[in-house]
């Protein structure tokens, strides 16, 4: 899963 | 990724390519706000600043070029083409956008999930996005009635973040961990400020009428 701040959304 | 955030993701395209279809089609953006417009392309551009850094997915990239791409080419074509401009309604287009700028970044200032550049930036896109489509309605009612086309896009504009919501809680069940509290509050706000806007276009669904938003 991508960090926590990692803004994997548009 | 899940079915909701993909079909969150589809449904801000269609709303998109509905207005672009308007715009080709018609050669009028009459009833589009292009404060809205412009304040959308604000969203894209300082949300997507890790375009280049942080690679995804193809489907990331690409979606988001087409938002980028697309949100510059409508706010062009409603400044500078002589057809289209003309047909821009802007004695209804009032709304002091400027204040919800400079509110989504002081809020961005004080609330964002690490204190840097790309981060209080991509919490300003949030924000602004949240409120972004308030000259938008406003024109709406300004306007009283309202064409298909323009009503079919506010629709689906204001569909993509409801289905966004239920991203969040789907994604909150898989991994408790996950919380993104600015993205998830942002969402539940904007999705309320089409509230209105949903009833009065299920009542003219339901009537087969035309969608009239009350002055």
């Amino acid at each position: 899963l991508p960090e926590e701040n990692d803004h994997d959304e548009l | 990724m899940n079915i909701f955030r993909f079909l969150g993701d589809m449904t801000h395209l269609i709303s998109i390519l509905i207005l672009l279809l308007k715009i080709y089609a018609t050669k009028s953006c009459s009833g589009i706000s292009l404060k809205t417009q412009e304040l959308y392309a604000l969203v894209f551009l300082t949300r997507y600043l890790d375009l280049f850094t942080d690679f995804i997915s193809v489907y990331n990239t690409v979606m988001k070029l087409v938002f980028i791409a697309s949100s510059l080419a409508i706010v062009w074509c409603m400044r500078n083409h002589p057809l289209v401009r003309r047909s821009y309604d802007k004695q209804l287009d009032t709304f002091r956008h400027y204040f919800l700028l400079l509110a989504s970044f002081l809020l961005a200032l004080l609330l964002h999930e690490k204190f840097a550049f790309q981060e209080v930036l991509w919490a300003f896109s949030i924000y602004l996005e949240a409120v972004a489509i308030l000259p938008q309605l406003v024109l709406l009612q300004r306007s009283g009635n309202v064409d298909n086309l323009t009503g079919q896009y506010v629709f689906f504009l204001g569909a993509y973040r409801a289905l966004y919501i239920f991203n969040w809680i789907y994604r909150y069940f898989i991994d408790p961990h996950f919380t993104r509290w600015i993205a998830c509050v942002s969402g539940l706000v904007q999705t309320a400020l089409y509230a209105d806007f949903f009833y009065y276009y299920f009542i003219s669904w339901k009537n087969n009428a035309k969608l009239q938003l009350p002055a």
